[in-house]
């Protein structure tokens, strides 16, 4: 039988309550690892460095959780529909890639099942076409100006062949048709041989 | 215009401009920023070579024509708030750094931290005035993130009330900071101090290293550049030997801890002390990591929708990139992780400058669980940042191995963060440290506060899976 969890896709809370206990599972074995340890007679020290893994794991997990949750607080404050909309498929997205990304520590602590882990990755093909029309809006919103960005590709206009083939020519090495160690190398080796 | 990307612009189902002043925190920040840019845009001090094309001894010396001028643009538009600052700089070095940057982020404020009033009165005109350039000089050759393990020593001679500073060892050498190499002339030493034949651990103090008017290296300082680094170009990191060098007593930073002319020892108040600006620096480096993400997807995603290649349909017309699934799903959860770190940027911005005034209230009670939490984000956002960067890069095919999409230098320029500041795997061992307390005090029955008071709650309300 399909085992449900509490788990909702597509309610940003319910993404930010699986993250938060997804980090205090992991806090919690990272304890236990520890704890472990110290039942073998290790020394405190000798404990918290057979721990490690587990310990970067568990501050990993806690930080994720801190950024979901800021992601989810900040749309609680933004009032205009059309951009609350475009930034929770953001964040939808933002979670859901990371739980996908992550599922090994989701499914180990009886947050997710597969057959949910099969609808997120749906889920997720759908909020990158939902994306798709407001992409260029988006990128366009942090507002860096051309000299600021310094590239060639990221133009605002973007006109980029014309520009990357004049940005070529200025090269230094451009700076002359014919390059000096032509005549210091190349000219004598073909007259030697 | 190119047709593709005016196209684009016109599916957009929201107002740009009210989505950029809520990045940047109003229309009032918005307006004011794009002033401040546009001092830098139309000034025609500040047209540059591109530094690709230039020599690392020409970038060098570009950059601090760049810095110098910099200075005299500031106070000619007096231009004097923190946050304005830095968005002129930002402005005006691009992706590149700013050679004289440690002089700003960290020379100048550890002074105004740590000096005490007589010593406040005689540094800080001589920093603001350029008399003194400075550095802050902690790393060494074999020490980084364990600040207990730094080998340079002070110690107190009460004879002449003077300190000798000491490199015992060619793993004692200072090595990396910022501006170290040819041009500060005084650095912040972080050394480990004797005094009465006891040790009493790292202290800083302000360290002449080269002479005020010819420049040139003073007596027990063996000073350079430590040679060509993966980016950077701009930044003279630097070593600093010191062969038993005297300096006055006065130049131990003594606002906390204390040597009296007879080499007594006084201990500072609190260990937490050089935290704030710990916390304020990883604050920053979640920003950075923010700003770098909206760079390179910006780069990508714009380059995306111009770029056509190979066929969906057969027989259509080449496809803009962006169509293609694949090249959604590598660079949209790095447009959604920009949005993501800079709204974090932002709490973490506004969490500092409310504890900041607790601080100087006496009040450290949130400064641990600040301290942990920047410790483990700064961490978090730059490994994420650092990947992510390298995924924009890749997805722009050729043109994004040329300097001429700006991101190599985005990612050469961004990676060292994963280092500096703390080596990000100490960080996150940081946090577990507090995270380990807090969940020890949560089993204990005791409430928990502040953002880790989950693991109170996760006792009770796990999510079980239950059976249909």
């Amino acid at each position: 039988t399909a085992r449900t969890t509490g788990l909702d896709i597509n309610d940003l809370s319910s993404l930010v309550e699986v993250y938060k206990l997804r980090a205090a599972t992991l806090v919690e074995l990272a304890a236990k690892s520890i704890q472990k340890e110290l039942q073998h007679n290790k020394r405190q020290e000798d404990a918290w460095n057979n721990s490690a893994i587990d310990l970067v794991r568990a501050s990993d997990a806690h930080c994720h959780y801190v950024v979901v949750k800021l992601f989810a607080d900040k749309l609680a404050g933004i009032d205009a529909a059309s951009i609350h909309l475009v930034l929770l498929t953001l964040a939808r997205l933002y979670a859901l890639h990371g739980i996908s990304n992550n599922s090994g520590d989701f499914l180990q602590a009886g947050l997710l099942n597969g057959s949910q882990l099969l609808e997120i990755t749906t889920r997720i093909k759908e909020l990158l076409s939902e994306l798709r029309p407001n992409a260029v809006a988006l990128v366009d919103a942090f507002d860096f100006h051309d000299r600021m960005l310094n590239s060639v590709l990221g133009r605002y206009d973007g006109n980029v062949y014309d520009h990357l083939f004049e940005w070529a020519r200025r090269s230094p090495l451009n700076s002359t048709e014919v390059h000096e160690s032509y005549h210091k190398y190349l000219e004598p080796l073909r007259s030697k041989l | 215009m190119n047709p593709d990307i005016l196209n684009e612009r016109q599916k957009a189902t929201f107002d740009v401009e009210k989505l950029t002043n809520i990045l940047n925190g109003g229309p009032e920040k918005t307006k004011r920023r794009r002033e401040i840019e546009s001092m830098v845009l139309n000034d025609p001090d500040f047209k540059y070579e591109d530094p690709n094309f230039l020599s690392r001894s020409e970038r060098y010396d570009q950059a601090v024509r760049k810095s110098a001028q910099m200075i005299l643009k500031l106070r000619e538009y007096g231009i004097a708030d923190p946050e304005e600052i830095y968005c002129y700089k930002r402005m005006f070095r691009g992706n590149f750094q700013e050679a004289m940057g440690l002089h700003f982020v960290m020379f100048i404020p550890t002074l105004y931290g740590q000096c005490d009033p007589e010593q406040s009165k005689k540094w800080l005109p001589l920093a603001e005035s350029y008399q003194v350039l400075g550095t802050y000089a902690q790393t060494e050759l074999g020490h980084g993130t364990h600040l207990r393990g730094l080998e340079t020593t002070a110690t107190y001679d009460p004879n002449t009330r003077e300190f000798i500073l000491n490199s015992p060892t060619v793993s004692s050498i200072k090595w990396w900071p910022g501006g170290l190499g040819k041009t500060s002339n005084h650095a912040i030493v972080l050394a480990q101090l004797y005094t009465q034949g006891s040790c009493h651990g790292l202290h800083a103090f302000i360290v002449p290293i080269r002479d005020m008017n010819t420049h040139k290296p003073l007596p027990g300082i063996v000073v350079g550049d430590i040679g060509p680094k993966f980016g950077f170009n701009e930044v003279d990191n630097g070593f600093l030997k010191l062969d038993h060098v005297r300096i006055p007593r006065e130049n131990m930073l003594m606002k906390y801890a204390k040597v009296d002319p007879d080499g007594t020892y006084v201990k500072p108040p609190s260990a937490k002390l050089t935290y704030g600006t710990m916390v304020f620096i990883r604050s920053m480096i979640v920003g950075e990591s923010a700003r770098a993400l909206a760079k390179s997807s910006t780069i990508a995603i714009r380059y995306s929708v111009v770029r056509h290649q190979s066929e969906i349909r057969p027989g259509a017309p080449e496809p803009q990139i962006l169509d293609y699934q694949t090249q959604q799903y590598k660079l949209f959860p790095v447009l959604a992780m920009a949005y993501a770190f800079t709204f974090v940027g932002q709490y973490m911005n506004e969490t500092y400058h409310r504890i900041s005034g607790d601080i100087h209230q006496g009040d450290f009670s949130e400064l641990p669980e600040l301290h942990a939490l920047s410790a483990g984000l700064k961490a978090f956002t730059t490994w994420a940042a650092n990947s992510a960067i390298e995924v924009c890069r890749m997805s722009c095919g050729g043109h994004g191995y040329s300097r001429s999409s700006a991101l190599p230098d985005i990612y050469v320029e961004f990676t060292p963060t994963c280092t500096y500041e703390g080596e990000n795997t100490v960080m996150m061992l940081q946090t577990a440290r507090y995270l380990m307390k807090s969940y020890r005090q949560a089993r204990a029955g005791e409430q928990l506060h502040g953002i880790v008071s989950y693991l109170n709650e996760a006792e009770h309300q796990r999510i079980q899976p239950q059976l249909v």
